[in-house]
């Protein structure tokens, strides 16, 4: 799947299986991701799992679980609010679009996230305050988890590297001569690729680089939604409206980052 | 740790002039001890927050208050706004981030993270 962390920086990435996306104090967010081709290096996230640890007298422990097909629009226990705590009503699930859409606000924490399933795959987007995503009693845990430190270096795929993904403001180049991730049935000719993902996603940025790279590997012509839903949530979610797009990639990981001079 | 929204709290319902008499002095500590356990476990080490206790435990003594009784509410708590009343009007302030976030002169800072495609 693509991220953008919490520090904005935009990776592809492999990390097939159960990754952690979000370990605080308050909140465990874990996917799991699945290949999209038999032998794939590019994963898409078929599982979702968000616990709400429990929080003084606003809500008790709360588990969401989505899958592939199955996104329900209520905590694992039937429930749609935070228990019968005082201020259970500071959750809240809330159906979009049937089966496809959620929301849930907690507003106890100051955090909303959104759950789709586009296509076969789910997407997930939050907005959480700084102060709450720090929120961890032991800093050495916290190193794991995707949505603050991004992926592994040996995690990460230059995707325009592998597909010849045109960056921003290049025309369509043809693939390179050597490609470490097996490439889709030819289901998807570049030019197709691009005219398809420009239409969605004028903006020539990753989120539109992102939507070439999916259709070419996938040749699945959903991932074009996936693209574009996903820029729809950093619309809604993402406080600096300077920020919407991103152009630049991340390679360095950012650990290694924080240590570079 | 939100010891200053406790300290704060604690002075605005004792400021009126008129809790001299012990009754209201007294509920007003015991409020103020509630909110200091309940951020006991993020203030750990604070300086203000140990001092906020034994400060409460030397003014407890010497009003001769119980521990349990009544316990006084802020005084100027604003009303909440009309609307969804279920959730507001039983929904205690901490269960509110953006009301009860201890920096009110600053907004929160928001980040985001998304997951999508493959």
């Amino acid at each position: 799947p693509h991220l953008r962390t919490f520090t904005d920086r935009f990776q592809t990435c492999k990390v097939q299986g159960a990754w952690p996306l979000i370990d605080n104090n308050y909140l465990n967010v874990q996917v799991t991701n699945t290949p999209v081709l038999p032998g794939s290096a590019a994963t898409a996230t078929s599982k979702l799992t968000i616990i709400f640890k429990n929080f003084q007298e606003c809500v008790d422990q709360k588990v969401y679980q989505a899958e592939m097909d199955e996104l329900p629009a209520a905590f694992a226990d039937g429930s749609k609010n935070g228990g019968d705590k005082h201020g259970a009503n500071s959750l809240k699930i809330t159906e979009k679009v049937s089966g496809q859409h959620v929301e849930i606000q907690a507003r106890y924490i100051g955090t909303t996230i959104v759950v789709r399933q586009v296509g076969r795959y789910l997407t997930f987007a939050i907005r959480m305050p700084e102060e709450v995503v720090n929120a961890v009693d032991d800093r050495d845990s916290q190193g794991l988890y995707l949505c603050l430190r991004g992926c592994p270096l040996n995690q990460q795929i230059e995707f325009q590297a592998v597909h010849g993904v045109p960056m921003e403001g290049q025309g369509a180049r043809k693939p390179a001569a050597s490609s470490p991730v097996p490439t889709a049935p030819e289901t998807f000719p570049y030019e197709t690729a691009v005219a398809k993902c420009k239409e969605k996603l004028p903006v020539e940025d990753l989120y539109y680089q992102a939507c070439v790279f999916d259709l070419l590997t996938t040749g699945d012509v959903n991932f074009t939604l996936a693209a574009y839903y996903a820029l729809e949530d950093v619309k809604m979610l993402h406080s600096n409206k300077d920020k919407l797009h991103l152009y630049q990639r991340t390679r360095e990981f950012p650990g290694q980052a924080a240590a570079a001079p | 740790c939100k010891i200053l929204k406790c300290n704060s709290d604690f002075w605005r319902a004792t400021s009126g002039g008129h809790t001299e008499d012990t009754p209201e002095v007294c509920s007003a500590l015991r409020a103020y001890a509630y909110c200091t356990r309940r951020t006991a476990r993020t203030c750990r080490g604070d300086l203000a927050y140990h001092s906020a206790v034994h400060g409460i435990e030397d003014l407890m003594s010497q009003h001769n208050c119980s521990k349990d009784g009544p316990t006084s509410q802020p005084r100027l708590r604003t009303l909440p706004p009309a609307g969804d009343s279920q959730e507001r009007s039983d929904s205690p302030e901490i269960c509110h981030y953006e009301k009860s976030f201890h920096k009110p002169s600053a907004a929160p800072n928001y980040t985001h993270c998304g997951l999508f495609g493959d």
